[in-house]
């Protein structure tokens, strides 16, 4: 399953609705400190199903919506949609006939949460499911935040060992 | 299970084999458990020895080498069962322009069979890139993308 | 003793207001005792608004801004007791060339009253320098010393 | 005391006597990834009395040695002088007839030390004592290492409260 797009809103500095296509090959995300590049790993990280605020900076899930700016409210839902294409043929057989998977996850301020399949309702397994069956979920070396990579050097041998866990 | 994870850590030692010098132009490295006996508790231990020096403990080793043995390793894991796209932020910071240089080269062979989104401050990983995202932050606390699209 | 960490407190904190937002060109940010009727064991918090943003928890920051705020603070306390010299070793890594360009400027000022010796990778920051170091290994393992001397 | 010389000869990468003057003002430093740049911050704090090899990046002391390359052997000895210029006068007055005051450290690979002020040889305490009375003494804020500056914001509000201590 290759990524197709990225929709970001009110997601942490996404106010506005935001798009991203992912062509295949290398794409570069750039950017003055402070503007939002690693908001966008977190964004495609909760998405994914990423469960501990920790993971993303935060201290509460509430964290990741949009918290206002000195000249904007702030929000009450943060959304974010990512979209794959099946066109490598390497999905599970009940999505077959879609030509693409959009995976679409919400939050609210009062808590209540919404996972997405094809813009239908579904429970967070669903979508745990689906990327661990396709081999998308976000493996330990597949998704590396600012500042991490020493982590794999500083650590103790016995917490290495989940790299080939993995992988195998 | 154990057999399974004994294959993963020999195909992954090879190829680290292969990396590490390939990214530091030269020396050697390799991968080593701590108990062979045990191997659903054993942990992993790094070994390496950065081209003309001594086999030293990894602690004394450079920011910069410390990184991009971290890199060598990853990216071993990733030759061996490449997942279908690959984020990295910033993982090119304390890199010299020579060092970025050969890790840029390396993930323009990986991109062929997986997707690769860079997150980086530096032009030299900046030229490498097919599609070259800019955001914005023109009003104070808004996150704006410009699309730059380069091929 | 508990007067004169109060006192300290104080110049550190007034200092620190004023130098956050000369490096982040706007924003204000202070600093909070975590226990104030207990100087002897009370904590330092950091409270920071980048400019134009709401006053948000120090994690959300981004590694440029966490960096740069530890910049501030450091400043702030070297500008309230400094040291005959000043050792930073590759602080400007995660800064983008705007804030290596405000950092410098405050690093000229205080190198008017103490040495400031820089490691760096950075043309903005070896640019702003009297005298530059270059250390090789040409031959490998081996540190050898080349001075440039600038003025 | 502003420094006006550093000496490295056998500590971590430098086999041969390196000599660095430090005129006023800034100086960088600059090369390539593993060249010895930190090793010359390690070389400073280590003549300043450092006594722990984990600030130093080591598992034991004699790890500041150099311990050979594949092409040179290991040496036996490990030397470093920080000289200091007293004209600014602000000194110890036993020192206030010297221009120059010169501390140097050895360590030998026997586990030997020796300490020396202005070539004669001293305890650790009198060079710890000379950088306390002259306000050198490594400072948490003079000396900010590799990686390390990060630590100010993770570090907990208890942790941090020494900052304000060193500079009282
Ligand atoms: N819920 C939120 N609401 C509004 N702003 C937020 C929210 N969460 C985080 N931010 C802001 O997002 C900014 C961090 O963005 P991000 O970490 O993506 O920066 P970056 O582009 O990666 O910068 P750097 O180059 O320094 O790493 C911070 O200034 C933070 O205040
Ligand atoms: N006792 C020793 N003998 C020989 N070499 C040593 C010794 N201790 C450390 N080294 C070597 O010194 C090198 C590290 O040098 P240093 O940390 O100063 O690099 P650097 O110039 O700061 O690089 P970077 O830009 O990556 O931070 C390592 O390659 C390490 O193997
Ligand atoms: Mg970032
Ligand atoms: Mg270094």
């Amino acid at each position: 399953m290759k990524i197709k797009r990225l929709e970001i809103s009110g997601f942490k500095s996404f106010v506005e609705k935001a798009s991203f296509d992912f062509p295949a090959g290398v794409t570069a995300v750039v950017g003055p400190n402070g503007c939002g590049k690693s908001n966008v790993v977190d964004a495609i990280r909760w998405v994914m199903g990423e469960q501990s605020a920790k993971n993303l900076r935060g201290r509460a899930m509430e964290d990741v919506i949009f918290g206002g700016s000195e000249s904007r409210k702030p929000l009450g839902m943060a959304e974010v949609s990512l979209v794959f294409s099946t066109s490598d043929g390497r999905v599970p057989a009940k999505y077959l006939n879609y030509s693409e998977i959009q995976v679409t996850r919400r939050l609210y301020r009062d808590g209540e949460s919404e996972y997405l399949l094809n813009k239908t309702p579904c429970r967070l397994m669903d979508i745990t499911e689906l990327f661990m069956d396709t081999g998308v979920g976000a493996r330990a070396y597949s998704i590396i935040e600012q500042g991490r990579i020493g982590m794999i050097l500083m650590a103790k041998p016995e917490e290495r060992r989940f790299l080939i866990e993995e992988a195998a | 299970t154990r057999k399974r994870f004994a294959e993963t850590f020999e195909l992954v030692n090879e190829k680290f084999k292969e990396v590490f010098p390939r990214l530091f132009c030269g020396g050697k490295a390799e991968l080593k458990l701590t108990n062979e006996d045990d191997l659903l508790e054993t942990g992993l231990d790094i070994v390496v020895q950065p081209p003309g020096k001594k086999l030293q403990n990894v602690s004394l080793l450079s920011g910069g080498e410390k990184a991009l043995t971290a890199v060598a390793l990853i990216f071993s894991i990733f030759l061996i069962k490449p997942s279908p796209f690959c984020l990295l932020d910033e993982v090119d910071a304390p890199l010299d322009d020579a060092n970025i240089g050969r890790f840029n080269e390396m993930i323009r062979e990986m991109s062929l069979f997986s997707q690769f989104i860079l997150i980086t401050h530096s032009k030299t990983t900046m030229a490498v890139a097919d599609t070259l995202y800019g955001v914005t932050m023109e009003e104070p606390g808004v996150s704006k993308l410009v699309s730059v699209k380069l091929n």
